[in-house]
């Protein structure tokens, strides 16, 4: 159900 | 020179465990205010962050003259980590530019001391900005009752969907075969704080996650009593075990977004 994220786009690269 | 020297074993090992499995290869930042540790999942859907404060009575000693980073296999820390004894202090020392890192383990009787060295790795990973946010839900459980709810859901389907609201938590899932729900309901009148169930909410709160990972995240639970989720929509899930003595251990996990 949904499709998954990444954690990548809710949180900036340094 | 690095070296901090840890009461409890246990607690390092039960970190290492609960980590291995998802992130293989991990930097450990140390630094004089403590050691930190942040990885994604080779998948990059989970990102872990540890935090072990210097200044906590869980380090007996601590010393950091310069910041380094310690760049270890988990899954090779994990064996070493298991020729401790539970009740052992564990040392753990670096130099200032450091190629190996030095475990040693006395034991509480003062009778056996080991020591065990393991290179360090050159770890490329990618930091990210975890932003200081207010959440809409801060969900406060008993660590083996979120335990107990991923592990019965995760019979039936690949996500669970999470529904924060005012009287307290549901846990759904729906599967090809078959569908379960849990309700938690917010319980703050029961003697021992640890067996609470407390709901914060601003604002309500329907996300659905994959379980694969909350229960990967679960194996921390011997670390403490108490675990909390925190919750805004369409962003990713804190799942919080805070560390007595020593900081916390934090798991963030994307969300399932509809389509």
């Amino acid at each position: 159900k949904g499709t998954q994220s990444k954690i990548t786009a809710f949180f900036p690269s340094e | 020179m690095f070296e901090a020297k840890m009461l409890q074993s246990s607690v390092l090992k039960k970190i290492i465990e609960s980590l291995k499995d998802l992130f293989s290869d991990a930097n450990f930042d140390c630094s004089s205010s403590g050691i930190t540790l942040q990885d994604m999942d080779s998948s990059h859907v989970a990102l872990c962050y540890l935090k072990l404060r210097s200044d906590e009575e869980g380090f007996e000693d601590y010393r950091c003259d310069r910041n380094i980073t310690l760049g270890v296999n988990l899954v090779l820390m994990s064996k070493i980590l298991k020729c401790a004894g539970n009740d052992d202090v564990i040392t753990l020392r670096a130099e200032d530019e450091p190629n190996i890192l030095t475990f040693i383990f006395d034991s509480k009787n003062g009778e056996r001391v080991s020591k065990y060295d393991i290179k360090l790795m050159e770890i490329d990973s990618e930091l990210l900005g975890i932003p200081d946010t207010e959440y809409s839900c801060v969900v406060k459980m008993p660590s083996h009752e979120f335990q107990r709810i991923c592990s019965n859901l995760s019979q039936l389907g690949d996500s669970v969907t999470v529904d924060c609201h005012k009287e307290g938590v549901d846990f759904k899932v729906a599967g090809e075969q078959g569908s379960g729900a849990i309700k938690l309901k917010q319980n703050t009148t029961v003697d021992k704080e640890e067996d609470q169930v407390s709901v914060e909410l601003n604002e309500a709160v329907t996300q659905s996650f994959a379980l694969k990972f909350l229960c990967a995240f679960t194996k921390a639970t011997s670390l403490s009593d108490t675990v909390s989720l925190s919750l805004t929509q369409d962003t990713p899930i804190v799942v919080e075990y805070p560390i007595a003595q020593h900081g916390y251990l934090r798991f963030y996990l994307a969300p399932k977004i509809e389509e």
